[in-house]
């Protein structure tokens, strides 16, 4: 048990650090058991810097940052050991343009050994995605839905760039 | 094993019997804010037995259940049909499909069907542990709580990927 | 004292509803003082429900619709005793397209009493501003600042629409 | 009276000495994940003499100076200028325009400057409380917090009001 703790721990630590510096282009990225000695009791920290950087503490990471290394942690965990399925709502919100295009690229990977449901905004992330639900809420307060195609996806339900004018 | 179907019955916004079919790579969600994407996140939370109202945004089984408008009437119950595709042996459930039900009504009782059958809540839980299916906190991300897993205490995270393990 | 809490209570109390049926195009939103006979040491409540719904409590509020009662409580609250300048950072990365230009339609019109400062990745949201700065990292991990028109500001900068294939 | 100029010198990111003009409309700052829009915020907050390190996400002083980077030595102090227009009157201080600074060290320490004299923390306070400038809870929004005045206890929404009154 003590053993299968370990392998999973080397696996996703190592995955944490290979998807940040996907992410971010490099920088700096460890999980740390906090007592080595003991993983079955022990904690397990995080440092990320990113590239250049040279923050002390997760708290003075970006909004989009934060979501990037949280990202990197959940995807290492999908990797180390398949989840079936994963619901993502709305973990996307907070990032740039280039941000979620990776994000878009790295579920596209993933989603060959999970399934994934995504709540999004993001064009990119609805572009990778396999179908798409439109949900509307009509006049009597109920939802309705929609099987809907790329082409369908109404421009109200999706955010716009900046220079597309 | 991956979601092959879900099914909302009076389940919050989902007055109208709703049906999803999930294909095995990328489902993405739209949809204007209010429209119910999140509901669906949250139904599925609660077919796998979720107890925490919380995540789902109830208080009482009463939130989860169609509340009704002005040009509709309230639902009397909630319910929602998980189908899982079992083609692969991979919960030790001799069927090609395996079916979740769970019906909750205003008095706050919840009952489980595991293929069209009474379960106890234990048993679904078992089922899903057996099959690294739970309410694991990197299955399913809520709606603004991406960056919650920088926020868990060591030994939480460490949990966590004693989950994975 | 007293008289002068009362006054600003109704005007915002006004204004909180005001914004909010603008927002949601209709519904019902009221601040009550948990104790009408002793202001000064009541507590505020807020009741808010979008057009045609019945929800109970606010936590059954999506995430947009929450983001919206907040700004509306926010704006009422800028309007009855306009502060000189109030800062928003990121508060509408949870609307959709639609609510977006509510948003930005509305501190337009409060900008004429209220200096702004938005920290936004939303198009329609500059497009209401009348100057912009771009904010970049340069490699030696330094801000770099430029000052910037419409024109100028880079598609990664900001979000695209689902259906502008 | 309205923000008329902002200069940070040293603040986190913003190592080389930065300053921001100010419309009396709308500003808005727009960039990539992590370029530094928030800090600017931080530092809008800080120099009112903010005392919430959590809300600038800052533990000790040390957070806030440029930590420097492998190309870019650290910065042995933080500093921000914020200049008022007071062409109005609004402030009680006859000038035209009123400059606040402060100045913080590794130590720890932070100094205020009011119009270049040497000022207590408090001297500002009062000036800003005299000027309806605050760190009311609505003047600054931080990220991710627009939702927070909704999970607010009923008499902390007074105090809102209160300070609006
Ligand atoms: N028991 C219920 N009965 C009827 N309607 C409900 C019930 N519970 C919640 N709702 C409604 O569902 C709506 C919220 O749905 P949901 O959170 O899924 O929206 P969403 O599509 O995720 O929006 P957003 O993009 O803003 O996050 C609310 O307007 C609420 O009124
Ligand atoms: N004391 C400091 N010295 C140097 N860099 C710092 C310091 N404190 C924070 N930073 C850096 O500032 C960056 C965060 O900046 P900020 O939060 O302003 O980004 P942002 O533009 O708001 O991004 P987002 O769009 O993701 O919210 C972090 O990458 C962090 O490394
Ligand atoms: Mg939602
Ligand atoms: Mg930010």
């Amino acid at each position: 048990m003590q053993r299968k703790l370990e392998t999973t721990f080397k696996e996703v630590a190592k995955g944490f650090e290979s998807y940040f510096k996907m992410f971010f282009g490099g920088g700096h990225a460890r999980l740390r058991l906090t007592d080595p000695k003991h993983p079955m009791d022990s904690g397990v920290d995080i440092e990320a810097r990113p590239p250049g950087k040279r923050t002390k503490s997760l708290s003075q990471l970006s909004g989009g940052e934060k979501a990037l290394t949280s990202v990197s942690l959940l995807f290492a965990l999908l990797q180390a050991n398949p989840s079936p399925f994963c619901v993502l709502d709305e973990v996307d919100a907070m990032l740039d343009e280039a941000n979620v295009d990776r994000f878009a690229s790295a579920i596209h990977d993933i989603s060959q050994r999970t399934q994934f449901i995504v709540i999004t905004h993001n064009r990119r992330t609805i572009e990778v995605s396999d179908s798409i639900y439109g949900i509307s809420m009509a006049p009597d307060a109920a939802s309705r839905v929609l099987s809907m195609r790329l082409a369908d996806v109404p421009v109200e339900a999706v955010k716009k760039p900046g220079s597309q004018n | 094993m991956y979601l092959k179907r879900l099914d909302l019955y009076g389940f919050k916004s989902f007055a109208s019997r709703t049906t999803f079919d999930f294909g095995q790579g990328i489902t993405a969600i739209v949809g204007p804010n209010g429209s119910g994407k999140s509901n669906i996140a949250d139904a599925l939370r609660w077919v796998l037995g979720g107890q925490s109202n919380k995540l789902i945004r109830a208080k009482k089984m009463e939130d989860v259940i169609f509340t009704g408008s002005s040009k509709r009437s309230r639902s009397d119950k909630a319910e929602v049909t998980l189908t899982l595709d079992n083609s692969d042996g991979w919960l030790p459930i001799d069927s090609e499909e395996v079916s979740i039900r769970r019906r909750g009504s205003r008095s706050g009782d919840s009952d489980y069907y595991l293929n069209g059958k009474k379960a106890k809540l234990r048993d679904i839980h078992v089922l899903l542990a057996t099959a690294s299916v739970s309410q694991s906190s990197y299955a399913i991300i809520g709606q603004g709580l991406v960056e919650s897993v920088l926020s868990l205490r060591p030994e939480e995270r460490r949990e966590m990927i004693e989950e994975a393990a």
